[in-house]
């Protein structure tokens, strides 16, 4: 049959749930694994950020789309937790393997880099479900059953919902697409836009990190500066 | 397979850019 945008979004969400069917709500015994092999367990930070998140984007998404859409929110947010745990155990296979370490404490104890892969997981749940396309293409389909061409959920609106920078998402999105080989062509072209943005627009905007950051590296790096005496 | 760029070298992983290394 004729590929029809209507076609082609209902593909792609059968294909992130089947693609997810057999992750867990839970981490894996192996992503268990690293939890447990970090010097600090960060299992149940993580679990607990998850809460915290999964509420304020269910309460967010229901603003955004309709009060009686808060459930529609949760499974979003659910269906993004599965793509955040199997993303994570796949990103750290690689540092496994690069690095030759199993201790992931530091990275796995920042928060940031947990809201950055929870943020990119559920942008692509979202946009997998053309809640989260630009309109520049012309067209928005609400395919998961919610119209969304009269709200206002595309990209950058994850990152307020997380309360999350821009340079912080801008991070963890290369990794992200190397991690997962089963995205669709569409899903990292939407990345990519993403990015794009960030880099032409919403890092620059005021109180962006990437300002201090500038300012470090203009100073010679933080930890070149020479120490004052009283320190 | 999709058209994007790679643009991170190989030394450069997820735990480099969250400055975690």
């Amino acid at each position: 049959p004729p590929q029809t945008p209507i076609r082609a979004a209902m593909t792609s969400i059968q294909q992130l749930r089947g693609d997810l069917t057999s992750s867990g709500d839970q981490p894996s015994t192996n992503l268990a694994t690293y939890f447990k092999n970090c010097t600090v367990d960060p299992t149940q930070d993580v679990l607990k950020r998850l809460e915290t998140l999964g509420q304020a984007f269910s309460q967010r998404f229901g603003q955004a789309v309709g009060p009686r859409c808060i459930v529609l929110g949760r499974q979003r947010f659910n269906l993004g937790v599965k793509l955040y745990y199997k993303v994570m155990e796949a990103m750290l296979k690689s540092e496994e393997k690069r690095l030759s370490v199993q201790n992931f404490s530091k990275l796995l104890n920042d928060s940031t880099f947990h809201t950055s892969l929870l943020a990119c997981a559920l942008e692509v749940v979202m946009a997998t479900y053309g809640e989260s396309s630009f309109r520049t293409g012309g067209y928005n389909h609400g395919s998961g059953g919610v119209d969304a061409a009269e709200t206002n959920v595309c990209f950058p609106w994850i990152l307020d919902v997380v309360n999350l920078s821009a340079f912080d998402f801008y991070k963890v999105i290369e990794s992200f697409i190397k991690a997962d080989p089963t995205l669709s062509k569409d899903i990292v072209k939407h990345l990519e836009t993403c990015e794009n943005l960030i880099m032409e627009r919403i890092a620059w905007r005021t109180g962006s990190p990437l300002f201090e950051l500038l300012k470090q590296e203009h100073e010679g790096g933080a930890a070149e500066q020479v120490e004052t005496p009283a320190s | 397979s999709h058209d994007y760029h790679f643009g991170l070298e190989d030394h450069e992983g997820i735990s480099e850019l969250f400055d975690c290394d």
